[in-house]
């Protein structure tokens, strides 16, 4: 296990912090607002009120050997620019940082972010996919085009085996779940003589293309 | 393609309207504050300058067809609860509503909504988790305790084809994904002949323990 720091407990710095903590890391965590630390005494191993713009008090802190520092301070960007800078200057080696639009990801980065988050971006954009397709149920972007996605079994593969029905060689898909939409049972990594049964939807890693393809027969 | 009506244009509401229509469906965005709606114009097929609160302005817009709308108005808690009550009576199947914490996600269920989303709080738990475990390069939870991981290639199987790896049968992991560390190509699906060596990365499905294991091969 590792240990972490984490700068602003707002929505997304106390369940990151939380979570954290939960798998059994060394969690510090840093908020001006001192009600907000009190709230999050029982779910770390530290919890400091300080204002993370002063660099003394960072120095006072070692954090020389954290894995990560998780800045999340809200609307102010001046903010988290800064208490990047300084982390950077201390020689933290990954500084995570939630970030409110393209623009000030990018001035993150300049000064030393190694990862930026855009949560509401990023769930929003997932949310359009989902919706706007109606059989994906919930899909997964892998890598490039290819995803993970629910499809449902076409009338010609209804009582063929896995093994009979050769997605991958004939439609490039690879068979990662089958749930029976009745029961809501999900088998994960199915037998290959499973008989796939009308009414059954087929998690599959593929292209986006080739999932078209096969929703389409 | 399908209809849909955005409420609320901030960080979460814009980039859903956007992604809505650049998939190609038909998209209404409404929002009281002006200057946001005339942003939205060349993004969506309506843009409409109302406060969502008053129903006959709702029961002007036509929403009985949409496929959802998707809510998202900011920290006054009783704007969204009152949104989606007057949206249910109006007879919309699917309301999609952005939550601040689990209080406000539970009014929103009693009162109609269809589906909840907590951004910060996804967003933040899966931070964590890949932050806590750095083999977990991007982890994807599936179903329950399986997830899609990374995990790196053991000594014992460098050499060895990924048919003779025997990786389903002998570790319950079936195999995504194959990426080499050096080049980054990663081949998706990859053929049984292909021979593992140490430094490529495996992309594979499996239970959390089965994963554990693997890696500590
Ligand atoms: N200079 C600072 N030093 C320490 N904490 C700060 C400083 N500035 C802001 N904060 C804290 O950061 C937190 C920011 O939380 P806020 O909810 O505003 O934003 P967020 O976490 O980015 O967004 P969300 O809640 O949507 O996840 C607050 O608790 C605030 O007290
Ligand atoms: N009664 C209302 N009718 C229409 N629009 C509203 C109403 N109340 C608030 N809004 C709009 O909802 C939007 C809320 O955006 P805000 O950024 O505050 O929150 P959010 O979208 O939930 O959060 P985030 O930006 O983090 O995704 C604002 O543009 C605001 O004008």
């Amino acid at each position: 296990s590792g240990k972490f720091c984490v700068i602003g407990l707002g929505n997304f710095g106390s369940h990151c912090a939380r979570e954290l903590f939960e798998l059994g890391n060394d969690v510090i965590a840093l908020d001006k607002n001192r009600s907000v630390v009190n709230n999050m005494r029982d779910f770390v191993s530290q919890a400091i009120v300080a204002d993370a713009t002063k660099k003394d008090m960072l120095e006072s802190i070692e954090l020389e050997d954290v894995d990560a520092v998780i800045i999340s301070v809200g609307s102010n960007i001046s903010t988290s620019i800064l208490v990047t800078l300084y982390l950077k200057e201390l020689g933290v080696k990954e500084i995570v940082v939630k970030a409110l639009d393209d623009d000030h990801g990018r001035i993150l980065n300049q000064v030393g972010a190694t990862r930026i988050i855009f949560p509401e971006k990023d769930m929003a954009i997932k949310t359009a996919q989902v919706l706007s397709d109606p059989n994906l149920t919930d899909f997964i972007p892998l890598y490039g085009d290819y995803l993970v996605a629910e499809v449902p079994i076409p009338d010609q593969l209804d009582g063929t085996s896995l093994e009979d029905a050769r997605l991958k060689r004939d439609y490039s898909l690879q068979v990662l779940a089958i749930k029976d939409e009745n029961s809501g049972v999900t088998d994960i990594s199915p037998d290959p003589e499973h008989i796939l049964r009308k009414g059954e939807l087929l998690t599959v890693l593929g292209r986006q293309e080739d999932v078209d393809r096969f929703r389409n027969l």
